[in-house]
């Protein structure tokens, strides 16, 4: 990923 | 994490309890699309294949776990334990339209072609639109059972608290997911419709009903 992403939320 | 999201991620598990606790009370899926859980089924089981891969929190994993075992659950008592009260002959809409195209904004719109990062924004275009068959169901019928009303308000809120979560973010992280906050919007848009009769009848203790 691009770190762009909310992979953190829900 | 921020107060805005997690009441949010509170609200959504709160939908969740409080349509298993309709099906049960009522011994009844009635005015529950079921096309609509199955596409959440898809919605989550896409998005949390990192479960298998990467660890974000307990909080993050415990909430995974429950929203992809709580969705199966629902299938299960809508096809098997109260299948007799599920109508498939008014649960109609067609979600080809919606499973196609999602798939094709997910080949454009990602954030690298792997195949996990692909099926993350898939699940998050089709939960954009997730909600449809339901809605599409309650404006055939023209009313909704109280407490499916809550389900969704709850559903619909769980949404639109992640717009100020995302404001948040963008101020104390410097950080905008386009593809989130995108399909987020559409999302929250689809219930405007919803929430009006919501809060002009239903909190005012009428019968959610539509005018003919």
């Amino acid at each position: 990923g691009s770190g762009q992403s909310s992979k953190d939320e829900l | 994490m921020n107060i805005f999201r997690f009441f949010g991620d509170i609200s959504h598990l709160a939908s969740i309890f409080i349509l298993i606790h309709k099906i049960h009370t009522s011994r009844s899926c009635r005015g529950i699309s079921f096309k609509t859980q199955v596409l959440y089924v898809a919605v989550f089981v896409t998005r949390y294949l990192d479960l298998l891969y990467s660890w974000v929190s307990l909080y993050n994993f415990v909430m995974k776990v429950f929203f992809i075992a709580s969705s199966c659950y629902i299938l299960y008592l809508m096809k098997v334990r109260f299948r007799p009260t599920n109508d498939p002959s008014i649960d109609t809409f067609r979600v080809e339209y919606l499973v196609g195209p999602c798939a094709v904004l997910a080949l454009i719109f990602n954030y690298g072609y792997a195949v996990t990062e692909v099926l993350w924004s898939f699940s998050i275009f089709l939960e954009s639109v997730a909600i449809l068959p339901q809605l599409f169901m309650l404006q055939r019928t023209g009313e909704a059972e109280t407490i499916t009303t809550h389900y969704l308000a709850a559903l619909g809120a769980y949404r639109t608290l992640y717009i100020p979560n995302w404001i948040y973010r963008y101020f104390s992280e410097g950080y905008v997911d386009p593809i989130a906050v995108t399909a987020g919007l559409v999302q929250t848009g689809l219930y405007l419709d919803f929430f009006y009769v919501y809060f002009t009848k239903v909190l005012q203790g009428q019968k959610f009903e539509l005018p003919a």
